[in-house]
């Protein structure tokens, strides 16, 4: 079973046309395991992607690197899951 | 649960739980609902359309949830709707008009091999699960297998996107099954397509720049159904085509379904604007279905008043 300990959700917001394109070569790092749940396509609209944990050194210091601001949204998707999967075996059990 | 009074609407729930649901719906309410199995998805499980009716050759309004797999508020309110009809028909006019002059039809789990595989291995899962010949990777975005500007700009051709659009126009069992049904039926004539999240009501194109013909109408019917929506718990919701407010896709399904002639195609991003985004607590699932009703209602009332 593939869980998701340590995965983040970033939501990224680019400043610009150039910001947009290093967002989108960083999408095409397949072994990076990135999953884009908004992709970077313009500047009005955020890009929100969910890092595996191996990844995050290496995405956050792309981010910080190429001065793109970022939140972390997610603190850990599992953390998540697991509180979801609680509240369904709750209701199983009601 | 025994049955759908039992069922708890605030949690999410396994395929198998959801399947019951429909069949309890179907015993309790069987002069108004009845299940249709459109077709089978790749791994076999049938792709179930609960039809609601009062009569016999009534033109037809769509539904459908759950595309994406991991969308799970968008299948957790689809089967909300579905209690929601039968509970409103001949209490609520509104719904009861709709209902005697239009069947509904509700496909709540419509990517049941995907919605299965984010309940037992991989809750991120997105796409169909039939293997791609050549490539490790797994599925087709079922949302860019239609036949509307297929292949083009906002898909991918790679197996192991997200976004990966299949070999060919409608090559996933569970986007042919609705093109079969849509195109037999011949008289469908709204198509709302569900999703999450991102709080947005979208109408064609998605593929193309070229304004629909029909935009102006789409686009003031989207204002009342978002004011509509509004008005329950404020929530805040764009609205527009699908290329002009979100980004090019192109093979998705209401570009074609418009293309069909099904001139009110919409489609709908549900809660929340990105602090769960899949992974929405269940206690959000009820109020999201109760505002979004509120807005299908308003697509499904337009509908009727305005045949075409």
């Amino acid at each position: 079973k593939e869980t998701f300990e340590g995965h983040q959700v970033l939501r990224i917001t680019a400043n610009n046309e150039a910001q947009i394109t290093l967002l989108k070569e960083l999408s095409e790092q397949g072994h990076l395991g990135l999953d884009f749940w908004m992709e970077p396509i313009r500047e009005s609209l955020p890009i929100d992607v969910r890092v595996p944990f191996n990844s995050l050194q290496a995405v956050r210091a792309f981010l910080a690197y190429n001065h793109i601001e970022y939140l972390v949204m997610i603190e850990d998707v599992q953390n998540l899951l697991d509180e979801e999967q609680r509240q369904m075996l709750k209701s199983h059990v009601i | 649960p025994r049955n759908t009074d039992d069922f708890v609407y605030t949690n999410y729930h396994n395929l198998n739980t959801i399947y019951s649901f429909m069949d309890m719906l179907v015993a309790e309410h069987s002069d108004l609902v009845s299940k249709i199995v459109i077709g089978q998805s790749y791994e076999g499980r049938p792709l179930n359309v609960l039809r609601f009716s009062t009569g016999a050759n009534r033109p037809g309004m769509w539904l459908d949830t759950g595309i994406h797999s991991r969308e799970w508020v968008t299948q957790a309110s689809g089967v909300w709707f579905a209690k929601k009809i039968v509970t409103d028909y001949g209490r609520d006019p509104a719904l009861t008009d709709i209902l005697n002059n239009y069947d509904i039809y509700l496909e709540i789990i419509t990517n049941p091999d995907g919605y299965q595989y984010t309940q037992t291995k991989d809750r991120m899962w997105r796409k169909t699960r039939k293997p791609n010949p050549g490539s490790s990777c797994v599925g087709v975005d079922p949302n860019r297998n239609w036949d509307a500007g297929f292949g083009g700009a906002g898909s991918s051709s790679s197996p192991c996107s997200e976004t990966y659009r299949g070999p060919s126009a409608h090559s996933e069992p569970e986007v042919k099954a609705i093109v079969d049904f849509v195109k037999s039926h011949g008289n469908i004539k709204s198509f709302v397509s569900i999703h999450s999240y991102s709080q947005m009501l979208l109408y064609p194109y998605g593929y193309t720049r070229t304004p629909a013909k029909d935009q102006a109408e789409l686009h003031e019917l989207a204002r009342k159904a978002i004011t509509e929506l509004q008005s329950l718990y404020n929530t805040r919701y764009t609205y527009g085509s699908i290329i002009t407010t979100i980004y090019q896709a192109s093979g998705g399904t209401i570009d074609w379904t418009y293309d069909q002639g099904i001139k009110y195609s919409y489609t709908f991003e549900l809660r929340d604007t990105g602090r769960y985004g899949f992974i929405l607590p269940a206690n959000q699932i009820v109020p999201t279905a109760e505002e979004t009703w509120l807005a299908l209602m308003a697509i499904m009332e337009h509908t009727k008043n305005n045949p075409y």
